[in-house]
């Protein structure tokens, strides 16, 4: 673990009195090498490990810490500053029911998520529906209302022979009509590198106009977190990210990239298949999780 | 440690670094790639760095030609069984699709096993591509015991005279050991139910994946056996660098590959054009 690593580079450092540069510089290369094993990306590593140096050079190494703790806390802090904590705070002001539109790659965890979503803004207290807009993916809209059984939560679908628009459009109309206060409006798995899906959802945006925009991303994404974060977030104006299976064992440094280039913040962790398994985000067992 | 021996300078190797780690290639991979070239350039200076991505293009091929056969090897007698595993939304069912497809173009006729029980309208993706592609699917309901469902479809499969079976599962996280339980009794079910069964072993990885695919690799083999990999997803930005590790730590060769969402997205591998896609 880096913990070890650090502590075995540090051992003979008992009787410095400041950290010199030096022994911070030995100490970095480990803590780089950890966040690349953990998939952040090369930039934001090398810029974090940057920040780290700055606030470690010339630290008086503490009494109760040994050296290594105390590179290590100053990482730690660092990693839960940048991961930053607007903790699962979701937007609903505006027209009802308001637009909460999922967006990502192909397979990672959209549709499970609207319904984990559905099933959580019920337990606050409001009204949510779900709007099936994936016509694309064979038994999509069949996933959705299964869902929707399962947790008896309302979802407005048009098959798959109407666009994408028109159900969204179609679907906030029906779902005010019944009283719905939140809508979450379910997208089709697309790559950022196809301009032809990107400017759909664009077009989806300006329709429906969303009070958020989540990006779903699952935590083994490697290093294309940067691009595909900053190509949504550039054409639609991404509001959370939502990281999925943190119940595996993948390190999830993709949720650092996200935030450090886009700044866009975490808002849930999927934590399991089941419509249960949504988690808060919590910035420092993340931060933990990524130092491995 | 190494002198700049000819023109490629420190600037040179920390951004040729870059590009493999960009590419998923991982610290470790990409650290003995490095070091190798340059112990090739102190003993004999590369002329340029075009000649040094030359030589680094002939290791990443040199990996990927250990890793062992890209065939896919299904028997010309009875009936193959290829079994498609992987973590969670990888492009399992799609790949089942597109290899059914793949198959028919070839001859065979497969017959395919709704092995995934659990997720909601699992059974339904497959019967659409069952539609599409003209292949009977076998399924039980939703809940039913996948090693159940496999046994009966093997027996189903083999008494209408099938000559291909394709088995699609659940998508499972290594790191549930129930689940990896589970994947274990179907395996063995299978072999059971048919001699010399399955005859491919096929592990879907989506490209985006990082490091934790060599964890994913590890894991299934050790379990299950794996006897290749499909690299879906390749159509994304991502390039599938973990591949490298996976095939130097496991000797587990690449056999298919995924561009699309379409049933024809589905090429054998072809390691000197993935190689060539890594620095594009
Ligand atoms: N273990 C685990 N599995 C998850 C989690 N979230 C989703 N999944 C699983 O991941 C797979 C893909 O989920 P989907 O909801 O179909 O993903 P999607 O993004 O809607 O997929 P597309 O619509 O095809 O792009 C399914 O097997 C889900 O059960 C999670 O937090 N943990
Ligand atoms: N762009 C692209 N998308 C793909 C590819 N292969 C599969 N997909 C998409 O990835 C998503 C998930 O595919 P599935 O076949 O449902 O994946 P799975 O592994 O069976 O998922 P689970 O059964 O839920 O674990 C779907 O949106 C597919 O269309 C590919 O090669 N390229
Ligand atoms: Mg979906
Ligand atoms: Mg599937």
């Amino acid at each position: 673990s880096l913990t070890d690593r650090l502590q075995g580079i540090f051992g003979e450092l008992r009787n410095h009195g400041r950290l010199s540069e030096a022994d911070v510089d030995v100490a970095l290369k480990e803590v780089r090498l950890a966040l690349l094993e953990a998939d952040v990306h090369f930039r934001v590593a090398r810029d974090f490990v940057k920040r780290v140096r700055d606030r470690a050079v010339g630290v008086e190494v503490s009494q109760s810490l040994t050296p290594a703790q105390q590179v290590l806390r100053i990482v730690n802090e660092e990693l839960v500053e940048t991961l930053g904590g607007t903790a699962g705070r979701l937007d609903w002001t505006g027209p009802v029911p308001a637009p909460i539109l999922m967006v990502g790659l192909n397979g990672q965890g959209k549709t499970t998520s609207s319904a984990k979503l559905a099933v959580r803004l019920r337990k606050m207290g409001q009204r949510p529906f779900m709007i099936a807009c994936d016509t694309f993916r064979p038994a999509a809209i069949q996933q959705l209302v299964t869902l929707g059984k399962q947790v008896g939560c309302d979802v407005y679908e048009e098959g798959t022979e109407a666009s994408p628009v028109e159900i969204a459009r179609r679907g906030l109309e029906w779902g005010r009509d019944r009283g719905h206060t939140i809508a979450i409006v379910d997208t089709a798995g697309r790559q950022q590198v196809d301009e032809r899906l990107m400017d759909e959802l664009v077009e989806l945006r300006q329709a429906i106009n969303p009070t958020e925009i989540l990006l779903v991303a699952s935590a083994m994404t490697g290093q294309e977190a940067v691009n595909v974060a900053q190509a949504f977030h550039a054409r639609l104006g991404l509001t959370g990210l939502v990281l999925t299976q943190i119940d595996g064992d993948a390190r999830g440094g993709a949720a650092l990239s996200i935030r450090a280039v886009t700044g866009i913040p975490v808002k849930f962790l999927g934590v399991g298949e089941k419509i249960e398994a949504l988690a808060e985000f919590h910035p420092d067992r993340v931060a933990s999780r990524i130092l491995g | 440690l190494f002198r700049t021996a000819g023109t490629l300078d420190a600037a040179f190797w920390d951004e040729l670094e870059e590009r493999l780690i960009a590419a998923d290639v991982g610290a470790h991979v990409t650290a003995d790639l490095i070091t190798e070239l340059r112990a090739r350039d102190a003993r004999r200076a590369f002329a340029s760095g075009e000649d040094a991505e030359t030589a680094l293009r002939e290791l990443l091929e040199a990996i990927l030609a250990r890793a062992g056969d890209t065939g896919l090897y299904l028997p010309e007698e009875g009936v193959g069984v290829v079994l498609v595993i992987g973590v969670n939304g990888t492009g399992k069912t799609t790949t089942v699709a597109k290899l059914t497809r793949y198959l028919q173009l070839g001859g065979r006729a497969p017959f395919l096993i709704a092995g995934d029980t659990f997720r909601a309208a699992a059974i339904d993706q497959l019967k659409v591509w069952g539609d599409r592609t003209g292949a009977t699917v076998f399924a039980q309901s939703p809940g039913s015991d996948t090693a159940a469902v496999v046994f009966d479809g093997i027996g189903a499969a083999i008494s209408r005279g099938a000559d291909t079976i394709i088995i699609d599962t659940a998508g499972r996280l290594h790191t549930k050991t129930n689940l990896m339980a589970e994947l274990e009794k179907v395996r063995r079910v299978i072999g059971r139910r048919q001699a010399g069964a399955p005859h491919e072993t096929l592990l879907v990885l989506d490209a985006v994946t990082g490091q934790n695919g060599l964890i994913q690799a590890k894991t299934f083999m050790g379990s299950v056996g794996v006897t290749g990999l499909v690299l879906t997803k390749l159509d994304s930005s991502a390039k599938g660098g973990v591949v490298f590790a996976i095939a130097e730590e496991l000797r587990l060769p690449i056999k298919l590959v995924g561009t699309g969402e379409r049933i024809d997205d589905l090429q054998p591998f072809d390691p000197s054009e993935f190689v060539r896609a890594l620095f594009s």
